[in-house]
């Protein structure tokens, strides 16, 4: 799935 | 968390270390492009805005922190406190070139119309190109110092890890991010030319010199 707003990296 | 994203973050933290010992114990920013620094400084507030809305890790956090404060650090050494040392004459790449057209992607391609979201965008897209005035800097002067040039490689090298880390992803979570993707996969491209350098000369003990 596509994550939009969540960002786990950096 | 992978051992390609670890070895990331960890090769984004050493090149960030790496150019601050090079400008303390030299006390010189020579060679350093201060419009790219401050591209990094505007691509890492701009990212981790999240901050304050979202908390994902203890590791994160802290990172999170570390490349906004060493970027603001780097860009004090730059302008206030090594400003003799800073090679303005030589550093002339027009950062507007970068803004301007980063600035209206991130309006039109973004996984969602919010303002942290878009901003989040602009950073994954100036980052990708970032690293250009400084790359244009050492092309201009036709060489750079060899701490400078373990500088870039490990910048390089971190985009160039998570790549791995989303072909990881996608085989084994199923997670992909394409605006990520598509952005480091130009950011590191934007390097090759520097790694093949780096190889064929750093590494066997020559200085970075290009070819005439």
């Amino acid at each position: 799935d596509l994550i939009g707003t969540f960002h786990d990296e950096l | 968390m992978n051992v390609f994203r670890l070895a990331g973050d960890l090769s984004h933290l050493l090149a960030i270390i790496i150019l601050l010992l090079k400008i303390w114990k030299t006390r010189s920013c020579a060679g350093i492009s201060g419009r790219s620094q401050i591209l990094f400084a505007l691509v890492y507030t701009t990212r981790y805005l999240d901050l304050f809305t979202n908390f994902i890790s203890l590791y994160n956090s802290v990172m999170k922190v570390f490349f906004i404060s060493t970027s603001c650090a780097t860009i004090y050494l730059m302008y206030v406190k090594f400003k003799a040392t800073y090679d303005h004459n030589h550093d002339t790449f027009r950062i507007g070139f970068l803004l301007i057209p980063v600035t209206i992607l991130g309006l039109l391609i973004n996984h969602d119309f919010t303002p942290l979201e878009v901003l989040w965008t602009f950073s994954i897209y100036l980052e990708s190109v970032a690293i250009l005035p400084q790359l244009f800097m050492v092309s201009k002067t036709g060489d750079a110092e060899t701490i400078t040039s373990h500088y870039l490689f490990c910048l390089g090298l971190y985009r160039a890890l998570y790549i791995f880390n989303w072909i990881y992803r996608y085989y084994f979570e199923g997670f992909y991010d394409l605006i990520a993707i598509v952005a480091g996969v130009v950011q590191t491209v934007l390097y090759c030319d520097f790694f093949y350098l780096y190889v064929t000369r750093v590494i066997k003990g020559k200085a970075l010199k290009l070819p005439a």
